[in-house]
């Protein structure tokens, strides 16, 4: 379902040209639960953001369900975000004079879904991740871990066929990151794909598959076939 | 050094009030490694934004080094804060603007000290932190666990009397996330008072005592006396 091959993406700052991505490889199937794991600096937030369609390589092929969506523009980028991927954010990027709620509802509200079936839908992802009474907060009225709840809340309320989590427990005390990602893992249960990059050896064990990324490149792969 | 007697801290939203801090009651002494851990939501960047001068409490008295804090007015806040105390905020606070080298050079231009030797501490501090190929990157051209490093090294190098780090390896690998560890450890050995809110266990453990919270409570205190 998502094929890349010799991925490549640079930044240039100044006179320095940085290789965030250097040739990577990879294919991951439906279903399939992946954790992502390296050093700071190493490519994981960059190659997920080239998965989630967020950015686009500076070389390589990157097929998304035998699509290959380097020729799309932007709009049809948008288009297959929108329907496919839902993404969790290192930062959130909550929207700011959003309460709460209204920034779980907003993928509902772009995929036109009714105002009562969205009320409801909201309702259960709000009680789900422990935030009933925080509803109406907006995000600078949240502590760091409900925001990052009220993230993952957004992303994972429609059901996206792709779900990409960038450090999804990193603000989380142990026993609220565990509910969330036994919320995380019960989606694969229903066959949605799970890349997650995460810090925590423990929970990267949890997945079925480990990708070391160091210095932009894939160096170590349990899932790898060659 | 730090005295805090019967703090509460509110919050109105809508009709709603959140307890953030909730009679806290608490002795640091100079030079002490203390960490404060709890469940999401449960008070302590509030606490430690109290502590740091950053927010004032609703109730309740604070005395710093025998001084009663909660009497002095912004300007007397602002005084004391920049030559006693460094924060490490949970999302960092860079200034966008600012490249790396600049935003950590931030505190020693307020200080008024000279470009030469700021030039120098600076240019230490990147190479402690390894950022020094990424001294000319503006936070929005670095990894997440890059700006955390920035912001770190930022309240750092003035080596104030109270340090208070919220969740300072929160975006960092186990690897990077020791070695920023053993470099504010080190600082304890110079005297310096360490506050650090942390997630996780094995880093709360190296504390000489651990703080636990819940509901804006100090609910355990290994080190406490009474
Ligand atoms: N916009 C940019 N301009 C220049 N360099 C960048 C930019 N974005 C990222 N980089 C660099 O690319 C490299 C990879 O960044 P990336 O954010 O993917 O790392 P990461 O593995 O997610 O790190 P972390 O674990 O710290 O979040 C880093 O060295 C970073 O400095
Ligand atoms: N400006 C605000 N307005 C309203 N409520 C707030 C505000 N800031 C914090 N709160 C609430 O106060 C409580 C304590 O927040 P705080 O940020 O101190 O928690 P925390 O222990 O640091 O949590 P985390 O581990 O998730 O970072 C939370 O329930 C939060 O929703
Ligand atoms: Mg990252
Ligand atoms: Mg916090």
């Amino acid at each position: 379902m998502i094929r890349l091959r010799g991925i490549q993406r640079r930044f240039v700052v100044g006179d320095q040209s940085v290789h965030a991505l250097a040739d990577v490889s990879l294919d991951i199937t439906d279903g399939e639960y992946v954790a992502i794991m390296g050093p700071s600096g190493s490519g994981k937030s960059t190659l997920l953001h080239v998965i989630g369609l967020l950015d686009r390589p500076d070389a390589g092929e990157y097929r998304l369900s035998g699509r290959d969506v380097t020729t799309l523009d932007d709009d049809g980028l948008a288009h297959i975000r929108r329907s496919q991927i839902g993404f969790i954010f290192q930062f959130f990027h909550l929207v700011p004079r959003l309460s709460a709620a209204d920034n779980i509802a907003l993928p509902l509200v772009l995929a036109g879904i009714a105002p009562q079936r969205r009320a409801s839908v909201v309702a259960r992802a709000l009680e789900e991740f422990g935030l009933m009474d925080r509803a109406r907060h907006r995000p600078d009225q949240l502590s760091g871990g409900q925001r990052q709840r009220v993230a993952i809340a957004r992303a994972t309320v429609m059901e996206p066929a792709v779900l990409l989590a960038d450090e999804p427990t990193g603000n989380l005390d142990r026993a609220t990151g565990f509910e969330v990602i036994r919320i995380l893992e019960a989606l694969t249960d229903k066959g949605i794909t799970l890349v997650m990059v995460t810090h925590d050896p423990e929970l990267g064990r949890r997945a079925r598959r480990q990708i070391h990324m160091r210095d932009g490149r894939v160096v170590e792969d349990s899932g790898r076939r060659q």
